[in-house]
């Protein structure tokens, strides 16, 4: 910032250090500093107020640039999670098909965890609590089979969703991702243009890794959205600012708690806002 | 990497005699990045940045051949230095049953690590562990654990309609009795800033004394280590620190943070999703992956 002295220095390593700390990412943070340089105005006060709202500013930008495509509602509109180990995959299914059915919508769910111990048990619950219907198979069986199976079952019901929650696993693990991409591939092949949503969700918690993360599973099967998960705990998910400027993706979801009703449309001035406590 | 970076600062440097403390400064510049980078905490970057500086300035690096590489040698082992040089063990030789109690975030990996800790207390310490469901809150958590214990053949106790605590006090007062030297806890996943379920864990350690508090970290935990790591240090004094989801490609610099917060050490590694994917931990291995 050599030139402009009217900045406190003290002001911007503060913001430095927020953002850093909310998990923007090192290079994530140089960008809007940088930019928060070519819009200070050449005569504008620079207080600590100015600077955060230039900075909200452009992360707002950022976020809201990837929402401005409208997704189209099919029929049954078919939605997949998926994302690494532990990240609230299943609870979000759990969560969605309690909300869409509330909403007077019909919704099938599909267990394609069929790895995991108890996996299908625990959406088993879900299923019931949100008056969804359940498409399961035995444990250990094929995924895409279950796939195949609710996609059929989510047509002759007439059903308005079908949500697919799938088995958490890393990224590194190239015949899981294969596995994933044949997931995709069946439902695609029972329902037009579908999956039509394919939902990475996101831990708050997780680090850098997490745009590794994405960036991944973009390949495996491109994704139309984040689920930003636990965002009630103390962690800031600011790891989505560089996953929604590098894949040009939204958040579309916040999960904000364990019960059915914690799950929210992606608010980005809330999520802005956060940033800053 | 790190290293090509600093051999490209150093390298300016050939032909223009001595360092000086703009270089290493602009060489630390690149430590600092690397280890944001790595998710290592923003404040523990700041105070481990200070004291590597001071080693640097000092004639090991100033006078050396190669300072890049000096530089280099430094930061790896002042990380190795704080992640503790030697891998820790359990406390197995108490008054059985030993109790170990598994604490931390939603989803960290308790449920799959406190089966994986059996198996191994079992295979190769001869133990005769007992896992117990204390997590009466997540769907099928409990079912979870009991086909965990199935697999490895070790038993699982759960009392249904009981509290975690009555659940816990329970199994370790019935531990000897049903000729089990080992129990291991399972507790729910929960946010460190929830006072009601904060103080649970609170009672569930003063009803059955562990051994063994261990708190239960994801590799890829970002900045928050250091807030989720201190809470639950101070709640209960944790101690020690399994990090989970090594198999993963995550630098893992919550490893130094939760280390550098709590002072306690991580034990074992999670390295995979099946029962044998546990690992003693190793801090050198650790220090080179943060460092990328
Ligand atoms: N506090 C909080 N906890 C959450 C949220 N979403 C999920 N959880 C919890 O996180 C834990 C893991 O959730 P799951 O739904 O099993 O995660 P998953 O991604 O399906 O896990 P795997 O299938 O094993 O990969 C559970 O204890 C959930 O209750 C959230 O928004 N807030
Ligand atoms: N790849 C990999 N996956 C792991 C590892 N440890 C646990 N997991 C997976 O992470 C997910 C979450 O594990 P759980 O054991 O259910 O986590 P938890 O902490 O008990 O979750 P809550 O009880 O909901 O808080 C599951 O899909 C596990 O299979 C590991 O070391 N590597
Ligand atoms: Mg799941
Ligand atoms: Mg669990």
């Amino acid at each position: 910032f050599g030139g402009r002295d009217y900045i406190c220095a003290e002001d911007l390593d503060e913001l430095e250090a927020m953002l850093l700390q909310a998990d923007l990412g090192q290079s994530t943070v140089e960008k809007i500093l940088s930019e928060l340089k070519s819009r200070m105005e050449a005569d504008g006060k620079a207080d600590r107020k100015v600077l955060e709202g230039i900075i909200s500013g452009i992360i707002g930008e950022i976020l809201s640039a990837s929402s401005k495509t409208e997704i189209q509602i099919h029929k049954p509109h078919v939605i997949v999670l998926l994302g690494v180990n532990g990240t609230g995959k299943t609870t979000s299914a759990g969560k969605m098909a309690y909300s869409l059915s509330r909403q007077g919508k019909k919704v099938v769910l599909a267990a394609a965890d069929t790895f995991r111990a108890a996996a299908i048990e625990q959406l088993e619950v879900w299923a019931e609590r949100a008056g969804a219907e359940l498409v399961k198979h035995k444990q250990g069986s094929d995924p895409s089979a279950v796939a195949f199976d609710a996609a059929k079952a989510a047509i002759n019901r007439d059903a308005d969703y079908l949500i697919v929650d799938t088995a958490g696993r890393l990224h590194t693990k190239s015949n899981l991702m294969e596995e994933l991409k044949k997931v995709g591939k069946v439902i695609g092949g029972q329902v037009e243009s579908a999956p039509h949503e394919t939902l990475l969700v996101i831990d708050a918690t997780t680090g850098q890794n997490g745009l590794v993360q994405a960036r991944e599973f973009n390949k495996a099967i491109p994704l139309t959205g984040i689920i930003l998960t636990k965002l009630d705990g103390t962690a800031k998910g600011g790891i989505v600012v560089a996953v929604s400027e590098e894949l040009g993706i939204p958040v579309k979801y916040v999960g904000v708690g364990e019960s059915a009703e914690d799950l929210r449309p992606f608010d980005a001035k809330e999520f802005v806002e956060g940033l800053f406590k | 990497g790190l290293s090509e970076k600093l051999q490209s600062i150093m390298q300016k440097l050939k032909g223009h005699g001595k360092l000086s403390e703009k270089e290493i400064d602009s060489a630390l510049k690149e430590v600092r990045i690397a280890l944001l980078e790595a998710d290592v905490n923003f404040k523990v970057v700041k105070s481990f940045i200070e004291k590597v500086r001071e080693r640097a300035l000092g004639s090991e690096v100033m006078q050396s051949l190669t300072p890049a590489q000096q530089v280099i040698k430094i930061v790896h082992s002042e990380l190795i230095e704080l992640m503790g040089s030697t891998a820790s063990r359990l406390e197995l030789g108490q008054e059985p049953p030993i109790v170990i109690m598994m604490v931390g975030l939603q989803g960290s990996g308790k449920t799959t690590t406190s089966a994986k800790l059996a198996n191994l207390l079992k295979k190769a310490n001869n133990k005769r562990p007992m896992l117990v469901a204390c997590d009466t809150r997540r769907p099928a958590a409990v079912k979870q654990l009991e086909t965990l214990g199935t697999q490895i053949g070790v038993p699982v106790h759960h009392v249904e309609g009981a509290s975690p605590e009555q659940i816990a006090k329970s199994a370790v007062e019935g531990a000897l009795k049903s000729g089990r030297d080992l129990v291991i806890l399972d507790t729910a996943g929960r946010l460190h800033i929830d006072e009601e379920l904060m103080q649970e864990l609170e009672r569930i350690k003063i009803l059955t004394d562990p051994d063994e508090i261990l708190l239960v970290v994801d590799a890829m935990t970002g900045q928050d280590a250091v807030n989720v790591a201190k809470a639950f240090q101070e709640r209960l004094d944790i101690t020690g620190v399994i990090l989970t989801k090594l198999d993963g490609d995550a630098r893992g610099g919550a490893a130094l943070s939760v280390r550098a917060v709590t002072g306690k050490p991580i034990k074992f590694a999670g390295t995979g999703e099946k029962l044998d994917g546990i690992e003693v931990f190793h801090p050198d291995r650790m220090a080179s992956r943060i460092l990328g």
